[in-house]
């Protein structure tokens, strides 16, 4: 009985972790489709743009966006050689990653929220390696 | 105190995180400064 | 205990080839990263297109009413977030280079 017990804790945290690497398979998945379907959408603009838009117009990945109220105040301070920062604010803000704004922006097709067309997965099958293709469907 | 520490600057990633870090300022019980103008939270991301 | 032993051995093999696949899909992510920085690099390409432009977030973010900031910063950075019980405060630390801070023009 007492092995019968431990066998079914291990089973029970087994599941659990497998349940984890599965949501993180498919974010890393959702990453890989918005990041291609990102590049690709840039690559089409420039050649009808001929060419990239301006640098200052533009931000590379990786990075993370802070938005707030417009009405807060920031207090900030930078030290010198601008490896360190410090913000304070004196009202609430949110803070997403490139992968976040890249969903929001369409990118990933919709499949975060389970929601695809067949033209859609099709692409985005076209943009993750073979073997993955089954889980997309599984989004 | 610091109550959750992230490490950037890793392409894509940490998104679980920042999750929790807007969850504890939207949910913190701190007094705003312009609560009397009405509501100043940041307005969540729109979805194309 | 053979019953429990044998879905054990299942599920043992199913996590094995969830570890397969993430270390296949990270490896490939940063191999695809790492080829558009150095086409960049070696002035094969004008830039890695690996970009969003300020367009992009105002269509995400509503600027009339947000304020955007950008942070960019080099791997490993540390973000400190405090408790907001005390303080609305974001320390952000790096050791590999200068971070970027900027905030998204509104037009």
């Amino acid at each position: 009985a007492q092995e019968c017990q431990n066998l079914e804790m291990e089973k029970q945290q087994r599941i659990e972790r497998i349940r984890e690497k599965r949501i993180q398979l498919q974010e890393l998945l959702l990453q890989q489709i918005a990041f291609k379907n990102l590049v690709q959408r840039n690559r089409h603009s420039e050649q009808h743009t001929r060419g990239p838009p301006a640098v200052n117009s533009t931000i590379q990945l990786p990075f993370l966006i802070l938005n707030t109220s417009k009405r807060t105040v920031i207090d900030c301070s930078i030290s010198s050689d601008k490896f360190e920062y410090l913000f304070n604010f004196d009202n609430m803000f949110e803070i997403h990653n490139d992968t976040e704004i890249l969903k929001r922006m369409g990118m990933s097709f919709g499949l975060e929220a389970g929601k695809c067309s067949s033209k859609d997965l099709r692409t985005a099958k076209s943009l993750v390696p073979k073997a993955l293709e089954k889980y997309l469907t599984g989004i | 105190r610091t109550r959750i520490l992230v490490s950037i600057g890793e392409s894509f990633g940490t998104s679980e995180k920042l999750q929790k870090i807007n969850q504890m300022v939207c949910n913190s019980d701190r007094p705003l400064k312009h609560g009397a103008e009405g509501s100043t939270a940041p307005k969540p991301l729109k979805r194309l | 205990v053979a019953g429990l032993q044998w879905e054990l051995q299942d599920l043992q093999d199913a996590e094995q080839q969830l570890d397969t696949l993430i270390q296949m899909c990270t490896t490939q992510f940063k191999l695809l990263t790492e080829d558009l920085e150095n086409n960049f690099l070696q002035n094969l390409t004008e830039n890695t297109s690996a970009y969003v432009t300020c367009q992009d977030l105002r269509s995400v973010v509503d600027p009339s009413e947000q304020l955007v900031m950008v942070i960019k910063a080099p791997p490993e950075t540390q973000m400190q977030v405090s408790d907001p019980a005390e303080a609305f405060q974001i320390a952000v630390k790096s050791t590999q280079g200068p971070i970027d801070v900027f905030l998204c023009p509104e037009e």
